[in-house]
């Protein structure tokens, strides 16, 4: 059941796009990056999508600005626009892969997986 | 929740080898539902495998010869056995760690030359299909003997290479490319670059060879490609590196810090350079043997935290008879015997160097019949400056062959190994590429006179990163020319 249908006030697409994270699956020989990437293949990255809307949801980890932002936009969309949905937590993954020096390299690439995301 | 095996010291590290294939494809459900480390197949399998199929005449450039077909060995990529994944983990001798693939002897890949394409051209790609890709040669800078064939040689031949003389075939390529201008690439490349990977530079490119080497296996540069010739060679991934990735990826699924494991320690980037040098193929007794890394890859900005050797011990040539010491000591006895007597000390040492870095005694007799012989020469890397060559010599009081030292007929997956551990810095990827591409820059001015830009319409020095980087980044539509 959609929220919308569930709270029984909110009706149509807004409610369903609420702030939160989607999934995006990576693939790096789609992406023409198999010819130096060893490992891993795919990967599951997600991605944060959806509103930022009035009243912010505290699961969203809310920065000030965006509480403030968002009760401006709320009052007047013309005065400023919605805070943004982006990652508040990022993982790593492990690259096995090829460098420039036809080496092989095991590094770790920081904020590659979405874990959580939030309005800012 | 899903396990994996995570060894928890090096002696039990064997166990992450043993990881299975769908083990490494699963993810991790309770932890993180990603799904990571899906390399049920290696990285260019499906793709010689697909040149195989989809190959035809007209597609290979003139001269080189149709691809092979699956069932010959000599030849394919991955190297592995057949039906074995290449992260599937191989055999492992227990005590060891990360286990390594003693004894395995993966095939040569083919010695192809990418068809010539010119820069900045990218074939069309369609989502969800690599184009094929040629196959790629084999890293091998060593002399390509094989058991029992042997090519002519001088007597007396120096038995390593000295920098001046320096046993790996390939020029040192230039990793910079004229900004904006993207490197010459097979059909099959991949028309974007890495983060965090100098976009400038294939990462198949010829590895580098001393001054004054022609240019071996690479096809001559078009008239529009630039620098470094095309990728022409495969890179063939070690044991080592596919167990550590296996080892971190599903300590990382685990939520497991990776500098929980050893010798990691608080490394986040652990590199692996092959030996390039070359064997000896005198019949002397081999005292001393040097192995040659070109670390010119290695970042200022990374901190080193260790690096070792690892030299793959093979089963002696031929037997002996135990217990009977040769006549005249153990440097006169027969090459490739194993050596009678005690324990033999073996040191590690720079080249031109009296300072050991370590030392241990082997004993010919009681030792293992293969396996990896780790030596931290974390102290000899860490104390000297930065160079490009890192040259290491091992010493023996006997014939090195003896005690499973000899580079002949080795596989790449056998030969010496220096594993360096880095820790490097948490950075902004663009950041990084922008810095790799401003050190590209001033190579602009190598770009031949028939397609050098004048003064006046020199690009501004900011411009040319911006571009390569978005060449980098998003597809390439072809060469750009200068109004």
């Amino acid at each position: 059941t959609a929220p919308g249908v569930r709270h029984g006030k909110r009706h149509g697409k807004k409610a369903r796009l609420r702030c939160g994270r989607k999934a995006l699956h990576v693939n790096f020989k789609e992406l023409g990056w198999d010819d130096w990437i060893i490992a891993p293949l795919e990967y599951e990255a997600y991605h944060c999508d959806g509103l930022c809307d009035f009243p912010l949801r505290s699961h969203l980890e809310p920065t000030n600005h965006a509480i403030i932002q968002t009760l401006i936009h709320s009052m007047d969309p013309a005065a400023a626009p919605p805070s943004c949905c982006v990652p508040t937590k990022l993982t790593p993954i492990s690259i096995l892969y090829i460098d420039a020096g036809n080496n092989v390299v095991y590094k770790q690439y920081e904020d590659m997986v979405v874990e959580s995301c939030g309005c800012r | 929740v899903q396990q994996a095996s995570i060894p928890s010291s090096p002696s039990s590290s064997s166990s992450s080898s043993s990881s299975s294939p769908a083990e490494l494809g699963s993810p991790a459900k309770g932890l993180r539902s990603r799904k990571e480390g899906k390399v049920a197949r290696g990285p260019r399998e499906s793709s010689s495998a697909r040149g195989r199929q989809e190959g035809t005449p007209q597609d290979r450039p003139p001269g080189q010869p149709p691809p092979q077909p699956p069932h010959q060995p000599p030849d394919r990529w991955p190297p592995q056995a057949p039906g074995q994944s290449p992260l599937q983990p191989p055999h492992q001798p227990p005590g060891r760690w990360p286990p390594q693939a003693p004894g395995q002897s993966p095939p040569q890949p083919p010695h192809h030359q990418p068809p010539h394409r010119p820069p900045g051209h990218s074939p069309p790609r369609s989502p969800g299909r690599s184009p094929p890709r040629p196959p790629r040669q084999p890293p091998d800078h060593s002399s390509p003997e094989t058991p029992g064939h042997s090519p002519p040689r001088t007597p007396g031949h120096s038995p390593t290479p000295s920098p001046g003389r320096s046993p790996p075939r390939q020029p040192p390529q230039s990793p910079h490319r004229p900004p904006g201008q993207s490197p010459p690439r097979s059909p099959h490349e991949s028309p974007r670059r890495p983060p965090g990977h100098s976009p400038a530079q294939s990462p198949r490119q010829s590895p580098p060879q001393p001054p004054g080497h022609p240019p071996h296996r690479s096809p001559p540069p078009g008239p529009h490609q630039h620098g470094p010739p095309g990728r022409s060679q495969r890179v063939e991934p070690h044991e080592y590196m596919l167990s550590i990735y296996r080892t971190y990826s599903i300590a990382e699924k685990l939520g497991i810090n990776a500098s929980f494991f050893q010798p990691s320690k608080a490394a986040n980037t652990i590199t692996s350079f092959v030996d390039r040098g070359r064997d000896d193929l005198s019949h002397r007794p081999l005292g001393r043997q040097k192995y040659l890394f070109d670390v010119s890859t290695l970042s200022d900005h990374e901190e080193l935290v260790g690096a070792e050797l690892r030299l793959y011990r093979k089963v002696a040539m031929s037997s002996a008879t135990p217990g009977a010491p040769p006549a005249g000591g153990p440097l006169h006895a027969q090459p490739g015997a194993p050596p009678a007597g005690g324990p033999l000390h073996v040191q590690l040492s720079p080249c031109l160097s009296r300072r050991v870095l370590a030392a241990r005694p082997l004993d010919p007799r009681r030792a293992p019949p293969a396996g990896w012989e780790v030596f931290d020469v974390w102290q000899g890397l860490r104390h000297q400056p930065r160079r490009r060559m890192l040259c290491l010599e091992l010493r023996a009081p006997a014939d090195l062959r003896g005690l499973g030292f000899g580079r002949r007929g080795r596989p790449p997956r056998e030969r010496a190994l220096l594993v360096v551990f880095a820790r490097s810095q948490r950075r902004n990827l663009f950041a990084e590429m922008r810095e790799q591409l401003g050190a590209a820059a001033p190579l602009s001015r190598t770009t031949p006179p028939s397609e050098a830009l004048p003064p006046s319409e020199a690009t501004p020095p900011s411009k040319p990163a911006a571009q390569s980087e978005a060449s980098a980044w998003g597809p390439r539509r072809g060469p750009r020319r200068p109004r």
